[in-house]
């Protein structure tokens, strides 16, 4: 949950 | 990284390949809004600062350099190289009320009280708005060249790419972002009315045009 994807997207 | 999110990813490199190829063989950045440029350089600028401390990968590295400079590049060509070709009086969207407002919502929805994760989320909301000068521009002509259009089709194509990505993500990954799926389904959302006469007239060979 969150920024857990550790913001990996651009 | 999944297919969804790659096809994103290139359709957004392929708006941006669009737009420059528009204003380098126009020879004019007519139809252009300079300042959804101008917001997309700051939206960059705030999300990308963590290439100082976070490291992804390759790709993400290369793409991130790619966007802050391209987008900077379009800038400098818009404000100097074509300068003459830019009409500020119908690009009269104001940014206040929309980096204010992005400001304050990121202030107070965020993941981490922390100025970088601030200034990610800020990015975030500025950019599900940052399309909306030029849509407003778009609005008032009331007509757009095609090439125009098409940069505009494969930026909505990124957004809209986007969605099955998280979707795809929450299945595989057990990955979930509200920050980033509301405010891209939002973002989605603003091109809805753009991809219908983009599709039932520019797609079947017609000027885009809105009715009078």
């Amino acid at each position: 949950y969150g920024s857990a994807n550790g913001h990996d997207e651009l | 990284m999944n297919l969804f999110r790659l096809l994103g990813d290139l359709s957004h490199l392929a708006s941006i390949f669009i737009l420059i190829h528009k204003i380098q063989t126009t020879r004019s950045c007519r139809g252009i809004s300079f300042q959804t440029q101008a917001l997309y350089v700051t939206v960059f600028v705030a999300r990308y600062i963590d290439l100082f401390f976070r490291w992804i990968s390759l790709y993400n590295f290369f793409m991130k350099i790619f966007f802050i400079a391209s987008s900077v590049y379009i800038l400098y060509l818009m404000k100097y190289r074509y300068r003459p070709t830019h009409d500020p009086s119908i690009d009269t969207f104001k940014v206040e009320y929309l980096v204010g407002p992005a400001v304050v919502l990121s202030l107070i929805f965020n993941y981490k009280f922390e100025f970088t994760e601030i200034l990610w989320t800020f990015s975030i909301y500025l950019e599900a708005v940052a399309i909306l000068p030029q849509l407003f521009m778009l609005q008032r002509t009331g007509e757009a060249e095609t090439i125009t259009t098409h940069y505009l089709a494969a930026l909505g194509a990124y957004r809209a790419l986007y969605i099955p990505n998280w979707i795809y993500r929450y299945f595989t990954e057990d990955v979930v972002d509200p920050i980033a799926i509301v405010a891209g389904l939002v973002q989605t959302g603003l091109y809805l009315d753009f991809f219908y006469v983009y599709f039932t007239k520019v797609l079947q060979g017609q000027k885009f045009e809105l009715p009078a």
